[in-house]
């Protein structure tokens, strides 16, 4: 079970590394420590993340925007190790700025080659990288419907009014 | 393995039958605060076999079922219904299309189906063991488990690399 | 001491019910309830909100964008118990859909007129909404610098892109 | 009373010195991830006499002075000056304009000044204690106190009540 446990941990700390590095840049850093070595299914795990050459002394001086990213990577390391067929992620993107909204929906492109994403979100950036879009909203007070929304052919500013009003 | 639909009826505040078809590999799901996303994630864990209202942000299992609104009066039940094509045959079943059900009744009855066929949750556990979905593997990631692995909280890191492993 | 307490919840109680409903709609109800009348300065306090004539039957049961509108009421309410001269708001919005980001900025401009508030947003609805914008960005690597933009000449995509990029 | 100016020196990621002037009711703050955003609302906090580095994100005070990246080697003081003016005659005091000034040298040496004066943290606190404003007002809101109130962590919601009243 050690054995078991020591080898994927290992695998998810390579893809941590590569998962990292494509939501921040190349040049940055991270890792994944086992605190415990000599009983690692007991271990705490401590992530290691430096992004952009700051030298931030724990993950609690990352901002919050930093600590999404991170804890993102480390969520999509997991997953890789065993790629569900699905995945869902709701509005995980709400403390992201435009451009790290576009590497987070850049890098859910590359795995939707083997899983399906469905992803809730109130971020514009977000809807425009998504191939289809399903508004939910309230017609009769308290009952949710839904219908797809095809806005190939509509502004952006039309979809979302077009769900929300 | 493919998502095919889902079908929710009488499921918090669906209580209209609504069917969302998964044709696409990067689905966006948008619409105003109190819509309903969130409860389409909900019902996906719970037709998976979710156990724990907690997670289902439930005060009982009861909660589930459409409770009511001034204009409309409560459900008498739920039900969710979530279908697969068995592409790669990586479910262990001669079906090419396998569609898994949950249904809770006001009177606190409740039935599993497998395509349509009364079954145990033990079946369809067994069913997706080895396929990466469960009610709580990785498939779903929200902003609290974002928390949860920054904050370390209840060694919740440990415990997503052991089910991960 | 219980007297000032007391005295300052009923205040704050009617505050709620005010902002409460400048967030919501005013048919939406809440209240704030002392748990344990005999000991007020020992005792928990529950929050009961009801939003757009849903029935929820406890906090837990509303969306994420509606927790946020509730639990930002109620700061709002202890605020204007005792209006401070500047407030400041770290990301607030970001579980908001615009409509509600929307009718956060109305309420804002509404005690504005005896507090000055300092805005933190990813945002694009808040940031038509205020009235100058501060970009803050790193030229150098790890370094902090900050200037005006004003944007009243410039169109609202090449804002954001002029700070961040 | 209103706020007039922030200057921040050497704090955080601000190696360089910042101002910001104040002349707006409503001022937005925008920028990406990471870019220097809260630790403007740090700086805010630190100079009002903050004393638990918890609060500032920090392992320990002496964490607020710019720690150097791999082009610049770390600051040797960390300086923040907030300018009020004293309109409407809230400050007890005879300035037309307030400044105080909190300094911290890596010697571990600290320092307030009311304008320009030294003074103790004690003569602050005395000066704004019945303007709503000291290190712990509702002049902050952050989405985390937003969880407190919802979670209601450690009677969160009763400390600040007590603190209001
Ligand atoms: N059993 C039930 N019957 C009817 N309505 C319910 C039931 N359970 C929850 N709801 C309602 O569903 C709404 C919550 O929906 P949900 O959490 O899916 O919103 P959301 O679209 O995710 O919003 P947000 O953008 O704010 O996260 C709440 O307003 C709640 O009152
Ligand atoms: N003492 C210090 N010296 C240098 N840099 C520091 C210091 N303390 C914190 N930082 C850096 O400041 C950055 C965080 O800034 P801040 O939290 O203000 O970002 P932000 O603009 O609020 O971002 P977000 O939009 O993600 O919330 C971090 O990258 C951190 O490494
Ligand atoms: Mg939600
Ligand atoms: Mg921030």
């Amino acid at each position: 079970a050690t054995d078991k446990y020591m080898e994927a941990f290992s695998l998810v700390k390579q893809n941590f590394q590569v998962t990292f590095r494509s939501l921040f840049t190349e040049d940055d850093d991270c890792d994944l420590i086992l605190l415990d070595e000599e009983n690692p299914l007991d271990s705490k795990i401590e992530i290691i993340a430096k992004p952009k050459g700051k030298r931030p002394k724990s993950l609690s001086q990352l901002s919050g925007g930093e600590k999404t990213l991170t804890a993102t990577a480390l969520l999509f390391s997991l997953y890789l190790l065993k790629p569900a067929p699905f995945c869902i992620l709701d509005e995980v993107d709400a403390p992201l700025d435009d451009r790290n909204v576009a590497k987070f929906t850049n890098l859910i492109r590359t795995f939707s080659d083997n899983s399906q994403f469905i992803i809730i979100t109130h971020n514009k950036a977000t809807m425009k990288e998504v191939d289809v879009l399903y508004g939910v909203y309230m017609q009769e007070i308290g009952v949710s419907e839904m219908s797809a929304v095809d806005f190939r052919d509509k502004k952006d500013e039309n979809i979302y009014e077009a769900i929300v009003n | 393995m493919r998502l095919k639909s889902l079908e929710i009826r009488g499921f918090k505040s669906f209580a209209n039958k609504t069917i969302i078809h998964f044709n696409e590999p990067m689905i966006g799901i948008v619409g105003p605060n109190g819509s309903g996303k969130s409860n389409i994630v909900d019902s996906i864990r719970w037709v998976l076999g979710e156990q724990k209202s907690k997670e289902l942000r439930l005060e009982s299992m009861g909660d589930v079922i459409f409770n009511g609104t001034k204009n409309r009066k409560k459900g008498g039940m739920a039900q969710v219904t979530l279908s697969f094509e068995n592409t790669r045959n990586i479910l262990p079943t001669e079906y090419q299309e396998v569609a898994i059900s949950r249904i809770l009744y006001r009177s606190g009855e409740s039935e599993y189906r497998l395509n349509d066929v009364k079954c145990r949750l033990k079946d369809i556990t067994n069913l997706f063991m080895d396929s990466g979905i469960g009610s709580n593997s990785y498939a779903i990631i929200e902003l609290g488990m974002v928390d949860d692995i920054l904050a370390d909280k209840d060694n919740a890191r440990r415990k997503m690399f052991e089910q991960a492993a």
